[in-house]
């Protein structure tokens, strides 16, 4: 799965998600990554997100929309909101994946809780920064 | 507002762990020309959503990442793609689903949100409804690439040796027994693989 967030210079931000799914799957299964508000979301109060993971608990746990929930309703800032979601809420159901999310003040947050996590940002200084994580 | 770009992007059984050098280098080099791209336009002025589609195209673009070429195999041999995109100014959104023809499903994904009246259009519809809108509509053969294909015949192949060797049903996936995953999986009736 890939995805990709961004904010421009008049502060909106976008979410892109997509994916060509798990291989061996069967019945027209879908995942996360077309789902908006699981793998999926962006507002400008709050943040972009894109989600890649194990879909099914992605999409029951709303992961992308709730990272945005708690930066709205509990004053989180987006690196808490993240990490209290793919770190605490995830872990603790099963979920293995991570998410890219960036809030409307160029602050990022990149956790994963899984292997094989390839990362990268550019900022307005426009020094790019790609990792690839264990 | 400070522009910024975030990106990720997976390669399904390929981790850090069994990556070659040359692998590596090619992963970080696709990455960084996706991360030129969508950065080139934000800082040109332009708008954060052309942004997100210009990154995603080349990672979809690329055979290395699970999206577009490159996309793993369904069980009947299929590539079947997915993608969504959301705009945090105006709350739109859109996204496709089992989609086999669209070079590009980020794209569709854009047009549904903003030609059509609906969030998510799937499978023949979608496709339809892309080439309306005259995106690039391409051969299934397209998305083909031979590692994909070769995993997708070691998990059919894992799937009967299990079969073969036991009685028993298959077990349910436990995903805390099955070990590390990445973020795209390999399924079998009983094992995933990431």
């Amino acid at each position: 799965t890939v995805g990709c967030v961004a904010l421009d210079r008049n502060g909106n931000l976008a979410a892109g998600t997509s994916t060509g799914g798990m291989t061996n799957k069967r019945y027209g299964r879908v995942g996360d990554a077309p789902i908006i508000g699981a793998g999926t979301y962006a507002d400008n109060a709050t943040c972009a997100v894109s989600a890649t993971g194990h879909g099914e608990y992605f999409i029951r746990s709303v992961v992308a929309y709730d990272i945005a929930a708690l930066m709205k309703y509990k004053g989180l800032s987006v690196a808490d909101a993240a990490k209290e979601v793919v770190l605490k809420k995830l872990v603790e159901k099963g979920g293995e994946g991570g998410v890219i999310a960036l809030d409307a003040k160029g602050n990022l947050a990149m956790p994963f809780n899984s292997e094989g996590m390839y990362r990268g940002y550019v900022k307005s200084d426009g020094k790019i920064v790609v990792e690839i994580y264990k | 507002s400070d522009i910024t770009l975030v990106i990720h992007g997976g390669a399904g059984t390929i981790t850090r762990k069994n990556m070659t050098p040359e692998k590596e280098k090619a992963y970080r080099a696709a990455l960084e020309q996706a991360l030129k791209a969508g950065y080139a336009v934000l800082q040109k002025g332009g708008a954060s959503l052309d942004a997100v589609e210009e990154a995603i195209h080349v990672m979809e673009d690329s055979p290395l990442f699970n999206a577009g070429k490159g996309a793993v195999f369904t069980h009947e041999g299929k590539n079947e793609l997915d993608a969504a995109m959301m705009d945090g100014k105006t709350g739109k959104a859109g996204a496709v689903a089992g989609v086999t023809t669209i070079r590009n499903p980020i794209s569709a994904a854009r047009a549904v949100m903003e030609k059509s009246q609906h969030v998510m259009l799937i499978g023949k519809g979608a496709e339809v409804f892309a080439k309306e809108k005259g995106l690039e509509i391409v051969d299934p053969g397209y998305f083909y690439t031979e590692s994909r294909w070769n995993a997708l015949q070691k998990a059919i192949e894992q799937e009967k040796v299990e079969l073969d060797h036991s009685e028993e049903k298959p077990k349910k996936p436990d995903m805390k027994k099955a070990g590390s995953r990445a973020d795209d999986l390999i399924f079998t009736e009983g094992k995933k693989f990431g």
